[in-house]
């Protein structure tokens, strides 16, 4: 089954 | 001071409808240029990006860089006392406590005025940088919608599958299988039907209908959706308005 990523993986949080 | 006007509340109404399932506490950040918000829902794999642009008021003023910080679910309680052809103005102060929400009725002398007190809202703000996307697909926003609606009976997941001009979107279940082939298309009476891909590289990406189901609630915007793609990135799925845009970047799923 995949697993979903979070966003914060890609975008660094500013 | 922030002095918003609408030509039609139906605008505020559809955008307010499109994002209040999937964020709730939202900052409004009203510039000169017109109305931002960035948001990032609990589970942090789908973010909104709004931008309204001054050009879809018809009447828009705002001296300094004001921030509404908005219950949306009070929000759109309070939207929805217009009707959709009214002029709805938004009003705030420079340091304000409350929004104004003013609707007026075209065809009477008919004026009702909302306040909605504003909330200190302390969200995360994530950095987007601009992206080189394998492909990019324009199809109708309606379109889109059913593929979601239909293969969500299906499964959890939704496979998106790019190859040459072909766009297949695929879901597996438990009870079995389904698939929907998208090719490109011309409708030159109605170009909104048309469907454009082009692709940089093929595309295997896999995304959670929960979310997709909460970003077709933007398909009463447009006409059209437009969605990037590249492999192991976010998506992002932009739907135009008549100035700026409503963008959803959703989190792919990977394999272990």
């Amino acid at each position: 089954t995949p697993i979903q990523n979070d966003l914060t993986e890609f975008f660094q949080i500013i | 001071m922030l002095e918003g006007k609408f030509d039609e509340a139906s605008l505020l109404k559809k955008i307010i409808d499109a994002i209040k399932d999937c964020v709730q506490l939202c900052n409004f950040n009203c510039t000169e240029k017109g109305i931002t918000l960035q948001a990032v829902d609990d589970s942090r794999v789908l973010l909104v990006s709004l931008l309204i642009g001054e050009e879809a008021f018809t009447d828009y003023r705002c001296d300094r860089n004001i921030t509404l910080g908005v219950d949306l679910s009070s929000f759109s309680k309070m939207i929805k006392c217009g009707n959709n052809e009214d002029f709805l103005t938004l009003i705030a102060e420079d340091s304000p406590d409350t929004v104004l929400v003013v609707f007026e009725d075209k065809n009477r002398e008919r004026i009702s005025e909302y306040s909605l007190k504003l909330m200190d809202i302390d969200n995360e703000f994530l950095k987007i940088d601009d992206m080189d996307y394998d492909s990019v697909i324009t199809m109708p926003a309606g379109e889109f919608a059913k593929i979601v609606r239909d293969l969500k009976n299906l499964s959890e997941s939704l496979g998106i599958l790019v190859t040459k001009d072909t766009v297949k979107f695929l879901s597996e279940g438990d009870i079995g299988s389904g698939s929907v082939v998208v090719k490109p298309f011309t409708d030159l009476e109605k170009p909104e039907n048309s469907v454009k891909v082009s692709l940089k590289k093929p595309v295997n990406l896999t995304f959670g209908l929960k979310y997709l189901s909460d970003i077709i609630k933007a398909t009463n915007l447009a006409e059209s959706v437009t969605i990037k793609i590249a492999d192991k990135v976010p998506a992002l799925f932009e739907y135009k308005l008549p100035s700026g845009y409503l963008r959803f970047y959703l989190a792919p799923k990977f394999d272990e």
